[in-house]
């Protein structure tokens, strides 16, 4: 099975 | 005062439709510089990033720095009142409440103009930092229009894997499993058509069907699309919107469990 990530998890909130 | 125009009010049209799926609400940040749109789904797993260039225009002013939100729903109903060879213009005061949008028929005998209500909107901007991608394809967007639709038949994800010898999408579920594999072109007539990779170090990413699908409305845009990819980083998929800028889809890739 494989889950969605985010993409907050790459990317820095501005 | 706020106020940009294009020709053909075509491109516009094409870009609502490249954007309507995924975002309701997105905000238009206008500069000097040009018109640009950051926006996440609703789910935050993708991001559109759209760049429209002030010279890009054939008539552009922007006074003052104006961040107007607009309901993307209410704006592809608006662009629908166009035909493609229309002339449309962007108009907004300086501390706007409504935006309006003019289309004005090529004989100059029809002038319409609708006004849209702008909306309060919280600005949520990610930091993409510039990133160098281990794997670079440009391809022919209708081709990967089409690859994405069929492999959707089979599964809720796609699998890209790419590597010297060429891009392969696969997608496995409980009926089956499909793959397409494309090798560079070796030397193609047309630029249109060409497959090419560029690759440091091969890369097998899986990325959910949906969002693809959305991402590949935008294929109307441009003949060729570009993806850029790295282990565990969002794909970006990029057309080129003319000479007036582009549009960037950023997808956050599935993770095994």
């Amino acid at each position: 099975p494989v889950n969605q990530s985010r993409l907050a998890g790459y990317y820095g909130l501005n | 005062m706020f106020e940009a125009r294009l020709a053909q009010s075509a491109i516009l049209k094409k870009v609502l439709e490249a954007v309507k799926d995924l975002l309701t609400e997105a905000t238009f940040e206008c500069s000097d510089s040009g018109i640009q749109v950051q926006a996440m789904d609703n789910a935050h797993v993708s991001l559109v990033s759209l760049n429209l260039r002030s010279d890009g225009f054939d008539k552009y002013r922007c006074d003052r720095n104006l961040s107007m939100g607009m309901n993307i729903g209410t704006m592809t109903k608006i662009l629908r009142c166009a035909s493609s060879e229309d002339t449309v213009t962007l108009r907004a005061v300086d501390s706007p409440d409504n935006i309006i949008f003019i289309f004005e028929s090529q004989n100059k005998e029809k002038l319409a103009e609708y006004e849209m209500k702008l909306i309060n909107m919280d600005l949520e901007h990610l930091g993409i930092p510039e990133t160098m991608y281990s794997c670079v394809v440009k391809m022919p967007s209708q081709e990967f229009a089409r690859i994405c639709r069929d492999l959707s038949q089979f599964g809720e994800a796609i699998t890209i894997a790419c590597s010297k010898e060429g891009i392969k999408f696969s997608a496995a579920g409980d009926y089956g499993n499909a793959n397409v594999k494309l090798a560079q072109t070796a030397d193609s007539d047309k630029e249109e058509e060409a497959v090419l990779i560029d690759m440091q170090e091969p890369v097998k990413l899986t990325f959910a069907c949906r969002y693809l699908n959305s991402f590949v409305k935008a294929t109307p845009l441009c003949a060729q699309v570009k993806l850029s990819m790295s282990s565990d980083v969002p794909l970006v998929c990029e057309y080129q919107i003319g000479e007036i800028g582009h549009i960037r889809y950023y997808l956050a890739p599935k993770i095994d469990d």
